[in-house]
Protein backbone atom coordinates (compact mmCIF):
# COMPACT_ATOMS: atom_id res chain seq x y z
CA UNK A 1 0.00 0.00 0.00
CA UNK A 2 1.38 3.32 -0.49
CA UNK A 3 -0.15 6.83 1.51
CA UNK A 4 -1.38 9.49 -1.23
CA UNK A 5 -0.67 12.66 1.39
CA UNK A 6 2.11 11.93 3.52
CA UNK A 7 3.20 15.62 3.77
CA UNK A 8 -0.42 17.04 4.53
CA UNK A 9 -0.73 18.14 7.97
CA UNK A 10 -2.84 16.40 10.70
CA UNK A 11 -2.70 18.40 13.21
CA UNK A 12 -5.77 19.39 15.10
CA UNK A 13 -5.97 23.45 14.21
CA UNK A 14 -6.68 25.87 17.19
CA UNK A 15 -9.81 26.19 18.42
CA UNK A 16 -11.65 22.51 17.52
CA UNK A 17 -12.06 19.94 20.06
CA UNK A 18 -12.31 16.03 20.26
CA UNK A 19 -15.63 14.56 21.15
CA UNK A 20 -14.62 10.88 20.23
CA UNK A 21 -14.43 8.30 17.61
CA UNK A 22 -17.26 7.96 16.04
CA UNK A 23 -19.73 5.33 15.79
CA UNK A 24 -18.87 2.59 13.32
CA UNK A 25 -22.46 2.65 11.42
CA UNK A 26 -22.19 6.37 11.00
CA UNK A 27 -22.45 7.66 7.60
CA UNK A 28 -19.70 9.52 5.35
CA UNK A 29 -19.43 11.04 2.74
CA UNK A 30 -16.06 11.10 0.56
CA UNK A 31 -14.84 12.29 -2.21
CA UNK A 32 -12.29 10.87 -4.37
CA UNK A 33 -10.05 12.97 -6.82
CA UNK A 34 -9.41 10.76 -9.82
CA UNK A 35 -6.36 11.06 -12.27
CA UNK A 36 -6.86 13.19 -14.65
CA UNK A 37 -5.65 12.69 -18.59
CA UNK A 38 -3.89 15.49 -20.96
CA UNK A 39 -2.90 18.32 -17.77
CA UNK A 40 -0.42 18.98 -20.03
CA UNK A 41 -2.35 19.96 -23.01
CA UNK A 42 -4.73 21.76 -20.55
CA UNK A 43 -1.86 24.14 -19.27
CA UNK A 44 -0.91 24.77 -23.53
CA UNK A 45 -4.37 25.68 -23.57
CA UNK A 46 -4.70 27.77 -20.54
CA UNK A 47 -2.16 29.86 -22.05
CA UNK A 48 -3.13 30.11 -25.52
CA UNK A 49 -6.71 31.35 -24.45
CA UNK A 50 -4.98 34.26 -21.81
CA UNK A 51 -2.36 35.38 -23.74
CA UNK A 52 -3.49 38.68 -25.65
CA UNK A 53 -1.02 37.97 -28.43
CA UNK A 54 -2.51 34.32 -29.15
CA UNK A 55 -4.87 34.11 -31.83
CA UNK A 56 -6.83 31.80 -29.71
CA UNK A 57 -7.10 34.48 -27.19
CA UNK A 58 -10.64 34.48 -25.56
CA UNK A 59 -12.00 31.49 -27.44
CA UNK A 60 -12.90 29.90 -24.05
CA UNK A 61 -13.94 25.84 -23.74
CA UNK A 62 -16.60 24.41 -22.67
CA UNK A 63 -17.40 22.83 -19.57
CA UNK A 64 -18.07 19.52 -21.90
CA UNK A 65 -14.79 20.75 -23.92
CA UNK A 66 -12.66 20.63 -20.75
CA UNK A 67 -14.26 17.22 -19.65
CA UNK A 68 -13.70 15.77 -22.73
CA UNK A 69 -9.88 16.52 -22.27
CA UNK A 70 -9.27 15.90 -18.47
CA UNK A 71 -11.58 12.83 -18.34
CA UNK A 72 -9.90 9.77 -16.44
CA UNK A 73 -9.09 6.97 -18.31
CA UNK A 74 -11.34 3.77 -18.52
CA UNK A 75 -8.94 2.04 -16.68
CA UNK A 76 -9.04 4.51 -14.16
CA UNK A 77 -13.01 4.40 -14.14
CA UNK A 78 -12.89 0.41 -13.91
CA UNK A 79 -10.16 0.35 -11.41
CA UNK A 80 -11.71 3.04 -8.91
CA UNK A 81 -14.98 1.88 -9.06
CA UNK A 82 -14.20 -1.80 -8.97
CA UNK A 83 -12.16 -1.11 -5.33
CA UNK A 84 -15.14 1.37 -3.90
CA UNK A 85 -18.24 -1.38 -4.95
CA UNK A 86 -15.92 -4.31 -3.39
CA UNK A 87 -15.82 -2.18 -0.35
CA UNK A 88 -19.54 -0.96 0.01
CA UNK A 89 -19.59 2.19 -1.17
CA UNK A 90 -22.87 3.61 -2.41
CA UNK A 91 -25.06 6.26 -3.47
CA UNK A 92 -21.77 7.96 -5.92
CA UNK A 93 -21.66 10.84 -7.93
CA UNK A 94 -19.46 11.92 -10.48
CA UNK A 95 -19.35 15.44 -12.31
CA UNK A 96 -19.32 16.23 -15.46
CA UNK A 97 -15.52 16.24 -16.04
CA UNK A 98 -15.84 12.63 -14.49
CA UNK A 99 -12.67 13.54 -11.95
CA UNK A 100 -14.03 13.33 -8.65
CA UNK A 101 -16.73 10.65 -7.18
CA UNK A 102 -18.16 11.31 -4.23
CA UNK A 103 -19.75 8.22 -2.06
CA UNK A 104 -21.26 7.35 1.38
CA UNK A 105 -20.08 4.60 2.84
CA UNK A 106 -20.41 3.39 6.89
CA UNK A 107 -17.65 4.54 9.11
CA UNK A 108 -16.56 1.01 9.41
CA UNK A 109 -16.49 0.25 5.43
CA UNK A 110 -14.19 3.70 5.15
CA UNK A 111 -11.81 2.78 8.02
CA UNK A 112 -11.11 -0.76 6.10
CA UNK A 113 -11.05 0.79 2.73
CA UNK A 114 -8.55 3.82 3.87
CA UNK A 115 -6.26 1.54 5.74
CA UNK A 116 -5.02 3.45 9.20
CA UNK A 117 -7.50 6.13 9.03
CA UNK A 118 -9.28 6.70 12.03
CA UNK A 119 -12.68 8.93 12.19
CA UNK A 120 -13.20 11.55 14.98
CA UNK A 121 -15.53 13.73 15.40
CA UNK A 122 -14.56 17.55 16.59
CA UNK A 123 -16.19 20.72 17.12
CA UNK A 124 -15.21 24.92 16.93
CA UNK A 125 -16.01 27.57 18.28
CA UNK A 126 -19.53 29.16 19.49
CA UNK A 127 -21.17 28.63 15.74
CA UNK A 128 -20.40 24.55 17.20
CA UNK A 129 -19.36 23.67 13.40
CA UNK A 130 -18.98 19.84 13.55
CA UNK A 131 -16.39 18.07 11.33
CA UNK A 132 -15.72 14.48 11.01
CA UNK A 133 -12.04 14.07 10.13
CA UNK A 134 -9.17 11.64 10.83
CA UNK A 135 -6.04 12.54 11.98
CA UNK A 136 -4.10 9.44 11.05
CA UNK A 137 -2.90 8.84 8.03
CA UNK A 138 -4.53 6.58 4.88
CA UNK A 139 -3.16 4.07 2.74
CA UNK A 140 -4.36 2.77 -0.76
CA UNK A 141 -3.47 -0.24 -2.20
CA UNK A 142 -0.62 0.14 -4.64
CA UNK A 143 -2.65 -1.01 -7.39
CA UNK A 144 -4.67 2.92 -6.80
CA UNK A 145 -1.10 4.99 -7.07
CA UNK A 146 -1.68 5.10 -10.63
CA UNK A 147 -5.71 6.48 -10.51
CA UNK A 148 -6.08 8.50 -7.22
CA UNK A 149 -4.46 11.62 -6.47
CA UNK A 150 -6.22 11.94 -2.74
CA UNK A 151 -9.24 11.50 -1.19
CA UNK A 152 -11.32 14.28 0.91
CA UNK A 153 -12.84 14.44 4.10
CA UNK A 154 -10.22 13.12 6.06
CA UNK A 155 -7.60 15.50 7.15
CA UNK A 156 -8.55 19.06 5.89
CA UNK A 157 -10.19 21.48 8.54
CA UNK A 158 -12.69 24.10 7.55
CA UNK A 159 -10.77 27.02 7.73
CA UNK A 160 -10.89 30.10 9.96
CA UNK A 161 -12.04 33.57 9.14
CA UNK A 162 -9.16 36.28 9.07
CA UNK A 163 -11.13 39.54 9.06
CA UNK A 164 -10.42 41.67 11.98
CA UNK A 165 -11.91 44.59 13.83
CA UNK A 166 -9.56 47.28 14.01
CA UNK A 167 -9.62 49.86 16.72
CA UNK A 168 -10.77 53.27 14.96
CA UNK A 169 -7.30 54.41 13.83
CA UNK A 170 -6.54 57.97 15.82
CA UNK A 171 -5.06 60.45 13.52
CA UNK A 172 -3.42 63.53 15.68
CA UNK A 173 -4.78 67.22 14.95
CA UNK A 174 -7.36 66.04 12.43
CA UNK A 175 -11.26 65.03 12.79
CA UNK A 176 -12.54 65.40 16.56
CA UNK B 1 -13.68 63.22 5.06
CA UNK B 2 -15.10 60.08 6.01
CA UNK B 3 -15.52 57.74 8.92
CA UNK B 4 -14.47 54.19 7.04
CA UNK B 5 -14.79 52.28 3.88
CA UNK B 6 -18.28 52.72 2.69
CA UNK B 7 -19.04 52.24 -1.08
CA UNK B 8 -18.88 55.55 -1.70
CA UNK B 9 -15.63 56.09 -0.75
CA UNK B 10 -14.49 52.89 -2.84
CA UNK B 11 -16.05 54.34 -6.12
CA UNK B 12 -14.57 58.02 -5.15
CA UNK B 13 -11.15 56.64 -5.11
CA UNK B 14 -11.53 54.28 -8.24
CA UNK B 15 -13.40 56.73 -10.05
CA UNK B 16 -16.46 54.90 -10.48
CA UNK B 17 -19.24 57.26 -11.67
CA UNK B 18 -22.88 56.65 -11.05
CA UNK B 19 -23.10 55.57 -14.51
CA UNK B 20 -20.39 52.43 -14.15
CA UNK B 21 -22.72 49.84 -12.86
CA UNK B 22 -24.47 46.94 -15.17
CA UNK B 23 -26.34 47.68 -17.75
CA UNK B 24 -29.22 44.74 -16.90
CA UNK B 25 -28.94 43.96 -20.41
CA UNK B 26 -26.22 41.04 -20.70
CA UNK B 27 -25.52 37.72 -19.57
CA UNK B 28 -23.14 38.97 -17.06
CA UNK B 29 -22.44 38.06 -13.58
CA UNK B 30 -20.20 37.63 -10.66
CA UNK B 31 -19.66 35.20 -7.66
CA UNK B 32 -18.06 35.50 -4.29
CA UNK B 33 -17.19 32.27 -2.26
CA UNK B 34 -16.36 31.54 1.66
CA UNK B 35 -16.35 28.48 3.69
CA UNK B 36 -16.11 29.53 6.78
CA UNK B 37 -19.52 27.97 7.33
CA UNK B 38 -21.32 31.41 7.38
CA UNK B 39 -24.71 32.28 6.88
CA UNK B 40 -25.71 35.05 4.12
CA UNK B 41 -29.01 37.21 5.17
CA UNK B 42 -30.67 38.72 2.40
CA UNK B 43 -31.87 41.60 5.06
CA UNK B 44 -28.45 42.31 5.68
CA UNK B 45 -27.73 42.98 2.01
CA UNK B 46 -31.35 44.86 1.78
CA UNK B 47 -30.04 47.57 4.89
CA UNK B 48 -26.59 47.77 3.70
CA UNK B 49 -27.66 49.17 0.24
CA UNK B 50 -30.37 51.33 1.72
CA UNK B 51 -27.59 53.12 4.27
CA UNK B 52 -25.04 53.03 1.64
CA UNK B 53 -26.15 52.11 -1.82
CA UNK B 54 -28.10 55.91 -2.24
CA UNK B 55 -25.99 56.88 -5.61
CA UNK B 56 -25.78 53.82 -7.67
CA UNK B 57 -28.20 51.39 -9.55
CA UNK B 58 -27.94 48.38 -7.86
CA UNK B 59 -29.32 45.31 -7.05
CA UNK B 60 -31.38 44.45 -3.98
CA UNK B 61 -30.76 40.83 -3.95
CA UNK B 62 -28.34 38.21 -4.93
CA UNK B 63 -29.42 36.01 -8.16
CA UNK B 64 -28.84 32.69 -6.45
CA UNK B 65 -27.52 31.44 -3.18
CA UNK B 66 -25.33 27.81 -3.04
CA UNK B 67 -25.68 26.02 0.41
CA UNK B 68 -28.58 26.69 2.64
CA UNK B 69 -28.79 29.42 4.32
CA UNK B 70 -30.98 31.32 6.48
CA UNK B 71 -31.30 29.69 9.93
CA UNK B 72 -28.00 30.53 11.75
CA UNK B 73 -26.47 34.19 12.25
CA UNK B 74 -24.84 35.87 9.37
CA UNK B 75 -21.56 36.08 9.55
CA UNK B 76 -18.97 39.25 9.03
CA UNK B 77 -17.13 37.46 6.34
CA UNK B 78 -20.19 36.48 3.96
CA UNK B 79 -22.08 39.62 4.43
CA UNK B 80 -18.82 41.76 3.56
CA UNK B 81 -18.33 39.65 0.49
CA UNK B 82 -21.54 40.17 -1.13
CA UNK B 83 -22.09 43.84 0.17
CA UNK B 84 -19.05 45.00 -1.55
CA UNK B 85 -19.42 42.58 -4.85
CA UNK B 86 -22.56 44.33 -5.32
CA UNK B 87 -20.92 47.71 -4.63
CA UNK B 88 -18.15 47.76 -6.77
CA UNK B 89 -20.17 45.23 -9.47
CA UNK B 90 -23.35 47.08 -9.02
CA UNK B 91 -26.58 46.21 -10.85
CA UNK B 92 -25.28 42.77 -12.49
CA UNK B 93 -26.22 39.09 -11.11
CA UNK B 94 -24.36 37.79 -8.01
CA UNK B 95 -24.13 34.75 -7.01
CA UNK B 96 -23.41 33.91 -3.07
CA UNK B 97 -21.57 30.16 -2.76
CA UNK B 98 -21.53 29.48 1.35
CA UNK B 99 -21.11 26.11 2.21
CA UNK B 100 -23.08 25.97 5.62
CA UNK B 101 -25.37 22.60 6.21
CA UNK B 102 -22.51 20.21 3.84
CA UNK B 103 -22.00 16.85 5.55
CA UNK B 104 -19.66 16.71 8.59
CA UNK B 105 -17.44 14.77 6.75
CA UNK B 106 -16.65 16.94 3.39
CA UNK B 107 -14.47 19.86 2.62
CA UNK B 108 -16.17 22.69 1.83
CA UNK B 109 -13.32 24.57 -0.26
CA UNK B 110 -13.35 21.05 -2.17
CA UNK B 111 -16.97 20.81 -2.55
CA UNK B 112 -16.58 24.45 -4.61
CA UNK B 113 -14.11 23.16 -6.64
CA UNK B 114 -16.68 19.92 -7.61
CA UNK B 115 -19.39 22.56 -8.03
CA UNK B 116 -17.01 24.57 -10.61
CA UNK B 117 -16.57 21.20 -12.70
CA UNK B 118 -20.23 20.83 -12.23
CA UNK B 119 -22.26 23.50 -14.13
CA UNK B 120 -22.11 24.38 -17.67
CA UNK B 121 -23.02 28.14 -17.04
CA UNK B 122 -21.25 29.58 -14.02
CA UNK B 123 -20.74 33.30 -12.95
CA UNK B 124 -17.64 35.10 -15.15
CA UNK B 125 -15.76 36.60 -12.16
CA UNK B 126 -15.66 34.18 -9.18
CA UNK B 127 -13.75 36.17 -5.58
CA UNK B 128 -12.73 33.82 -3.02
CA UNK B 129 -11.62 34.41 1.07
CA UNK B 130 -9.58 31.49 1.34
CA UNK B 131 -6.23 30.25 1.98
CA UNK B 132 -3.79 27.75 3.93
CA UNK B 133 -0.45 27.96 4.74
CA UNK B 134 1.14 26.52 1.65
CA UNK B 135 3.19 23.72 3.62
CA UNK B 136 0.24 22.34 5.72
CA UNK B 137 -1.16 20.85 2.53
CA UNK B 138 0.03 17.81 0.38
CA UNK B 139 1.64 17.91 -2.53
CA UNK B 140 -1.11 15.80 -4.35
CA UNK B 141 -3.79 18.03 -2.77
CA UNK B 142 -2.18 21.29 -4.21
CA UNK B 143 -1.01 19.99 -7.39
CA UNK B 144 -4.42 18.52 -8.02
CA UNK B 145 -6.46 21.95 -6.94
CA UNK B 146 -4.01 24.00 -9.07
CA UNK B 147 -5.05 21.14 -12.00
CA UNK B 148 -8.97 22.85 -11.10
CA UNK B 149 -8.22 26.56 -11.42
CA UNK B 150 -6.54 25.30 -15.12
CA UNK B 151 -10.16 24.25 -15.90
CA UNK B 152 -11.56 27.47 -15.20
CA UNK B 153 -8.83 29.58 -16.93
CA UNK B 154 -9.53 27.03 -19.51
CA UNK B 155 -13.24 28.33 -19.77
CA UNK B 156 -12.75 31.55 -19.44
CA UNK B 157 -13.46 32.35 -15.58
CA UNK B 158 -11.92 34.85 -13.60
CA UNK B 159 -10.64 33.31 -10.78
CA UNK B 160 -9.74 36.01 -7.70
CA UNK B 161 -8.00 34.91 -4.15
CA UNK B 162 -7.29 36.97 -1.24
CA UNK B 163 -3.99 37.56 -0.91
CA UNK B 164 -4.04 36.47 3.14
CA UNK B 165 -3.67 38.60 6.18
CA UNK B 166 -0.26 37.47 7.85
CA UNK B 167 2.05 39.91 5.74
CA UNK B 168 4.47 37.35 4.26
CA UNK B 169 3.68 34.86 6.96
CA UNK B 170 6.55 33.27 8.97
CA UNK B 171 7.42 29.92 10.69
CA UNK B 172 10.90 27.88 11.16
CA UNK B 173 12.10 25.66 9.31
CA UNK B 174 15.16 23.74 10.63
CA UNK B 175 15.71 26.48 13.01
CA UNK B 176 15.62 28.70 11.02
CA UNK B 177 13.07 31.61 10.20
CA UNK B 178 11.63 31.63 6.68
CA UNK B 179 8.43 33.37 5.38
CA UNK B 180 5.12 31.42 4.61
CA UNK B 181 3.60 31.73 1.61
CA UNK B 182 -0.18 30.82 1.05
CA UNK B 183 -2.02 28.79 -1.47
CA UNK B 184 -4.65 29.47 -3.38
CA UNK B 185 -2.81 32.59 -3.36
CA UNK B 186 0.37 31.19 -4.67
CA UNK B 187 -1.20 29.37 -7.54
CA UNK B 188 -0.01 30.22 -10.89
CA UNK B 189 -3.47 30.37 -12.32
CA UNK B 190 -5.31 32.16 -10.32
CA UNK B 191 -5.44 36.16 -9.58
CA UNK B 192 -4.19 37.55 -6.03
CA UNK B 193 -5.37 40.44 -4.36
CA UNK B 194 -3.84 42.47 -1.44
CA UNK B 195 -4.73 44.88 0.75
CA UNK B 196 -4.10 48.93 0.93
CA UNK B 197 -4.76 51.59 3.39
CA UNK B 198 -5.46 55.28 3.01
CA UNK B 199 -2.49 57.10 4.31
CA UNK B 200 -5.34 59.11 6.12
CA UNK B 201 -7.92 57.29 7.39
CA UNK B 202 -9.88 59.84 7.40
CA UNK B 203 -9.55 61.09 4.10
CA UNK B 204 -10.04 59.44 0.20
CA UNK B 205 -6.43 60.08 -0.44
CA UNK B 206 -3.67 58.15 -1.74
CA UNK B 207 -3.20 54.28 -0.45
CA UNK B 208 -0.41 53.01 1.24
CA UNK B 209 0.40 49.30 1.94
CA UNK B 210 -1.93 47.68 4.47
CA UNK B 211 0.49 46.16 6.85
CA UNK B 212 -1.45 42.87 6.93
CA UNK B 213 -1.04 42.44 2.76
CA UNK B 214 -0.10 38.59 2.05
CA UNK B 215 2.59 38.63 -0.29
CA UNK B 216 5.51 36.37 -0.93
CA UNK B 217 7.01 33.32 -3.18
CA UNK B 218 5.83 30.31 -3.46
CA UNK B 219 7.54 27.26 -2.60
CA UNK B 220 5.94 24.55 -4.71
CA UNK B 221 5.28 26.65 -8.00
CA UNK B 222 8.15 27.85 -10.28
CA UNK B 223 7.32 31.36 -11.40
CA UNK B 224 5.30 31.59 -14.53
CA UNK B 225 6.32 33.06 -17.51
CA UNK B 226 4.30 36.08 -17.33
CA UNK B 227 5.18 37.42 -14.51
CA UNK B 228 9.67 36.54 -14.93
CA UNK B 229 10.50 40.53 -16.00
CA UNK B 230 8.64 42.32 -13.52
CA UNK B 231 9.57 40.31 -10.53
CA UNK B 232 13.28 40.45 -11.72
CA UNK B 233 12.54 43.99 -11.97
CA UNK B 234 11.66 44.46 -8.25
CA UNK B 235 14.61 42.16 -7.22
CA UNK B 236 16.99 44.22 -8.90
CA UNK B 237 15.39 47.35 -7.83
CA UNK B 238 14.08 46.99 -3.97
CA UNK B 239 16.05 48.59 -1.36
CA UNK B 240 14.54 47.18 0.83
CA UNK B 241 14.99 43.14 0.16
CA UNK B 242 14.83 40.73 3.09
CA UNK B 243 17.93 37.93 3.52
CA UNK B 244 17.37 35.83 0.32
CA UNK B 245 17.32 32.62 2.78
CA UNK B 246 13.52 34.04 4.10
CA UNK B 247 12.42 33.62 0.82
CA UNK B 248 12.34 31.27 -2.98
CA UNK B 249 12.94 34.18 -5.70
CA UNK B 250 12.36 31.42 -7.99
CA UNK B 251 8.66 30.74 -6.70
CA UNK B 252 5.20 31.92 -8.22
CA UNK B 253 5.11 35.56 -6.75
CA UNK B 254 2.51 37.11 -5.68
CA UNK B 255 0.14 39.22 -4.96
CA UNK B 256 -0.75 40.37 -8.55
CA UNK B 257 -3.23 43.51 -8.04
CA UNK B 258 -4.65 44.74 -4.54
CA UNK B 259 -7.53 47.40 -3.30
CA UNK B 260 -8.63 48.85 -0.30
CA UNK B 261 -8.39 46.22 2.48
CA UNK B 262 -8.45 48.75 5.83
CA UNK B 263 -11.27 50.33 7.30
CA UNK B 264 -14.80 48.52 6.01
CA UNK B 265 -18.23 49.13 6.98
CA UNK B 266 -20.34 45.94 6.86
CA UNK B 267 -24.29 45.45 7.62
CA UNK B 268 -24.70 41.72 9.56
CA UNK B 269 -27.36 40.37 11.70
CA UNK B 270 -28.98 44.38 10.99
CA UNK B 271 -26.26 45.88 12.87
CA UNK B 272 -23.79 48.07 11.22
CA UNK B 273 -20.15 47.83 12.31
CA UNK B 274 -17.51 49.63 11.34
CA UNK B 275 -13.65 49.32 10.52
CA UNK B 276 -13.51 45.79 9.11
CA UNK B 277 -10.47 45.13 7.50
CA UNK B 278 -9.03 41.82 5.55
CA UNK B 279 -7.92 41.06 1.83
CA UNK B 280 -10.86 39.34 1.84
CA UNK B 281 -12.44 42.76 1.82
CA UNK B 282 -10.41 44.18 -1.08
CA UNK B 283 -10.97 40.94 -3.32
CA UNK B 284 -14.67 41.69 -3.69
CA UNK B 285 -13.99 44.99 -4.80
CA UNK B 286 -11.49 44.05 -7.04
CA UNK B 287 -13.71 41.40 -8.36
CA UNK B 288 -16.65 43.74 -8.58
CA UNK B 289 -14.33 46.26 -10.80
CA UNK B 290 -13.72 43.18 -13.10
CA UNK B 291 -17.49 42.34 -13.95
CA UNK B 292 -17.79 46.19 -14.37
CA UNK B 293 -15.30 45.41 -17.60
CA UNK B 294 -17.11 42.52 -18.71
CA UNK B 295 -20.07 44.38 -19.08
CA UNK B 296 -18.28 46.55 -20.84
CA UNK B 297 -16.61 44.08 -22.96
CA UNK B 298 -19.82 42.26 -23.43
CA UNK B 299 -21.67 44.94 -24.52
CA UNK B 300 -19.09 45.47 -27.65
CA UNK B 301 -19.19 41.40 -28.51
CA UNK B 302 -16.44 40.40 -26.64
CA UNK B 303 -15.68 37.61 -24.55
CA UNK B 304 -14.88 38.43 -21.05
CA UNK B 305 -11.40 38.69 -19.50
CA UNK B 306 -10.74 35.26 -17.71
CA UNK B 307 -7.51 34.58 -16.37
CA UNK B 308 -6.07 38.13 -16.10
CA UNK B 309 -2.59 37.53 -14.96
CA UNK B 310 -0.58 37.50 -18.71
CA UNK B 311 -2.47 40.14 -19.89
CA UNK B 312 -2.29 42.11 -16.91
CA UNK B 313 1.88 41.44 -16.89
CA UNK B 314 2.07 42.34 -20.25
CA UNK B 315 0.21 44.91 -20.18
CA UNK B 316 2.79 45.90 -17.18
CA UNK B 317 -0.27 46.94 -14.91
CA UNK B 318 -1.53 49.55 -16.91
CA UNK B 319 -4.32 51.49 -15.37
CA UNK B 320 -3.61 50.49 -11.63
CA UNK B 321 -3.14 52.95 -9.31
CA UNK B 322 0.62 51.94 -7.95
CA UNK B 323 1.14 51.27 -4.57
CA UNK B 324 4.80 52.57 -3.31
CA UNK B 325 5.09 53.50 0.14
CA UNK B 326 4.95 50.90 2.86
CA UNK B 327 5.82 47.15 3.86
CA UNK B 328 3.94 44.46 5.29
CA UNK B 329 4.77 42.04 8.15
CA UNK B 330 6.72 39.17 8.58
CA UNK B 331 8.83 37.39 11.45
CA UNK B 332 9.17 39.26 14.84
CA UNK B 333 13.12 38.51 15.07
CA UNK B 334 16.40 40.30 15.29
CA UNK B 335 16.90 39.91 11.41
CA UNK B 336 13.84 41.45 9.97
CA UNK B 337 12.37 42.87 12.98
CA UNK B 338 8.67 42.26 11.71
CA UNK B 339 9.26 43.84 8.16
CA UNK B 340 8.27 41.39 5.05
CA UNK B 341 8.41 43.05 1.53
CA UNK B 342 8.42 46.55 1.13
CA UNK B 343 6.48 48.32 -2.05
CA UNK B 344 8.20 50.00 -4.48
CA UNK B 345 7.50 51.11 -8.51
CA UNK B 346 5.58 48.66 -10.91
CA UNK B 347 5.07 45.56 -9.39
CA UNK B 348 5.95 44.47 -5.72
CA UNK B 349 5.05 41.09 -3.75
CA UNK B 350 3.04 43.87 -1.39
CA UNK B 351 1.01 45.04 -3.86
CA UNK B 352 1.04 43.49 -7.23
CA UNK B 353 0.96 45.96 -9.91
CA UNK B 354 -1.45 48.02 -7.69
CA UNK B 355 -5.35 49.39 -7.20
CA UNK B 356 -7.66 50.01 -10.06
CA UNK B 357 -8.52 53.35 -11.76
CA UNK B 358 -11.66 52.36 -13.27
CA UNK B 359 -11.85 54.38 -16.28
CA UNK B 360 -8.02 53.88 -17.37
CA UNK B 361 -8.20 49.89 -16.34
CA UNK B 362 -11.11 49.89 -18.64
CA UNK B 363 -9.37 51.91 -21.46
CA UNK B 364 -6.64 48.88 -20.84
CA UNK B 365 -8.59 45.82 -20.72
CA UNK B 366 -11.70 46.97 -23.59
CA UNK B 367 -9.51 46.14 -26.53
CA UNK B 368 -9.77 42.76 -27.35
Amino acid sequence: SYSPEPDQQRTLPPGWVSLGRVDSEEELSLTFALRQQNVERLSKLVQAVSDPGSPHYGKYLTLEDVAELVRPSPLTFRTVQKWLSAAGARNCHSVTTQDFLTCWLSVRQAELLLSGAEFHRYVRGPAEIHVIRSLRPYQLPKALAPHVDFVGGLHRFPPTSSLRQRPEPQVSGTVG
Amino acid sequence: LHLGVTPSVIRQRYNLTAQDVGSGTTNNSQACAQFLEQYFHASDLAEFMRLFGGNFAHQESVARVVGQQGRGRAGIEASLDVEYLMSAGANISTWVYSSPGRHESQEPFLQWLLLLSNESALPHVHTVSYGDDEDSLSSAYIQRVNTEFMKAAARGLTLLFASGDSGAGCWSVSRRHQFRPSFPASSPYVTTVGGTSFQNPFRVTTEIVDYISGGGFSNVFPQPSYQEEAVAQFLSSSPHLPPSSYFNASGRAYPDVAALSDGYWVVSNSVPIPWVSGTSASTPVFGGILSLINEHRLLSGLPPLGFLNPRLYQQRGAGLFDVTRGCHESCLNEEVQGQGFCSGPGWDPVTGWGTPNFPALLKALIKP
